[in-house]
């Protein structure tokens, strides 16, 4: 462990605990993609498929259960309990045109051919796109609430910390994994236009607003 | 030889 990655997590936990407050306070999910929820639930649970067979530390099954648990939970929300709330027309990208092509990828670009090792793999690529049916309801709807600007910022943030760790861990560990980088370099620049109009906007008090 | 392996991080 290393402080890139703690608080790249920490950074994680921050989004999920920002996206579950903004949906219980304001008692809505407007503003929200249901599909990016689903899509990153799908991303915990192919990646911790090994949470009972394969022990790292306390803190990595704590947190694997806190993550399976609160993307499940948030996709339950969306979809059940503030349904009414759920802006189901603006959010329409979609999913098989990153599931398929994600899962094909695994199948042929993965360290080994085995059934863990494929699903491990098709969740770092999914995850490196999930965040893309929220980024294109955001471009439709042409906003976002502040609450949710700040949740994307923690949530982008997290994997571009996680490059640093990675940095870190080959100049210092011999240990490098270019399947995790090279997805972690796509998913941070996916957010890099979010990240400015975030810098530009949000940090000057302004709402999130995209250029019409 | 370069470990490859980052099953240890979420």
């Amino acid at each position: 462990m290393n402080a890139f990655r703690l608080v790249g997590d920490l950074c994680h936990l921050a989004a999920i605990v920002l996206l579950l407050l903004k949906i219980w306070k304001s008692r809505s999910v407007a503003g929200l993609s249901g599909k990016s929820q689903i899509l990153f639930g799908l991303v915990f649970v192919t990646r911790y498929l090994d949470l009972v067979t394969n022990f790292v530390s306390p803190y990595n099954t704590i947190m694997k259960v806190f993550f399976l648990s609160s993307s499940i939970a948030t996709v339950y929300l969306i979809y059940t309990k503030f349904k009414a709330t759920y802006d189901g027309n603006h959010d329409t990208f979609r999913m098989e045109f990153l599931l398929i092509p994600c899962a094909l990828l695994a199948i042929v670009v993965n360290h080994e051919f085995s059934p863990m090792e494929i699903l491990w793999t098709f969740s770092i690529y999914l995850e490196a796109v999930a965040i893309l049916p929220q980024l294109f309801m955001i471009s439709k709807t042409g906003e976002a609430e502040t609450i949710t600007s700040h949740y994307l910022f923690a949530l982008g943030s997290y994997r571009g910390l996680y490059i640093m760790n990675w940095l870190y861990r080959y100049y210092y560990e011999n240990n490098f994994d270019v399947i995790a980088v090279v997805a972690g370099i796509v998913q941070t620049v996916l957010y890099c236009d979010f990240f400015y109009l975030y810098i530009t906007k949000v940090l000057q008090g302004k709402k999130l607003q995209l250029p019409a | 030889t370069l470990k490859q392996k980052s099953k240890d991080e979420l």
